[in-house]
């Protein structure tokens, strides 16, 4: 599903 | 969070410290590019404006603005405190060589065709290649202090931990970032060379110096 994507690695 | 990324992250952070602390106790920044150091501050820049829009955790947020207060303050240094220091004569890599090509690329191969989505994209582009002024700087020089040398290796083993982090999550997390994984595999290779001659040379008591 289309969302917003977390980036959660520095 | 794993040990990898955990020790990735330590490493990262380690680096920036013992820059840091070379141009503090030297009150020289001699034989540091400022042009790879201006790019990391745009991919610090880039990648973390999330912080303004979603929060993942103290640690997370503490450690991006660490690196972006901490890479504005060497370029402080560098350009401003001790810009007499500065080795500009030997920091000839052409940054727009990188930067154009990268950014192109971020808007042609991304997850997302959105603002901060193109822009953290650009940030991992960026970063993979932000050491070659670096290399080329030592490369010309033919040498490089000793201090600097643990330097890059802190910031080069930062993005190879980050592989086998990613090997982790890939098998126990089913997480799988094919562009960070790229980057960070190109990034790596870049430093495969300086590796070599840091623990040849550095790690028996030498100064790394170029064969000639």
């Amino acid at each position: 599903s289309p969302h917003i994507r977390r980036h959660d690695e520095l | 969070m794993n040990v990898f990324r955990l020790t990735g992250d330590i490493a990262h952070l380690l680096a920036i410290i013992l820059l840091l602390m070379k141009i503090w106790k030297t009150r020289s920044c001699a034989g540091v590019s400022g042009k790879s150091q201006m790019m990391f501050a745009l991919v610090f820049t880039t990648r973390y404006l999330d912080l303004i829009t979603n929060f993942i955790s103290l640690y997370n947020t503490t450690m991006k603005m660490i690196f972006i207060a901490s890479s504005y303050g060497t370029l402080y240094l560098m350009f401003l405190k001790f810009r007499a220091t500065y080795d500009s004569n030997h920091d000839t890599f052409r940054m727009e060589f990188l930067v154009v090509p990268v950014a192109g690329l971020s808007f042609l191969v991304n997850h997302d065709f959105s603002p901060l989505e193109i822009l953290w994209t650009f940030s991992i582009y960026l970063e993979s290649v932000a050491i070659l002024p670096q290399l080329f700087m030592i490369s010309k020089t033919g040498e490089a202090e000793t201090i600097t040398s643990h330097y890059l290796f802190a910031l080069g083993s930062y993005r190879a931990l980050y592989i086998l982090n990613w090997v982790y999550r890939f098998y126990f997390e089913g997480f799988f970032d094919l562009i960070a994984v790229v980057a960070g595999c190109v990034q790596t290779v870049l430093y495969c060379d300086f590796f070599y001659l840091y623990i040849t040379k550095v790690w028996k008591g030498k100064k790394l110096t170029l064969p000639a």
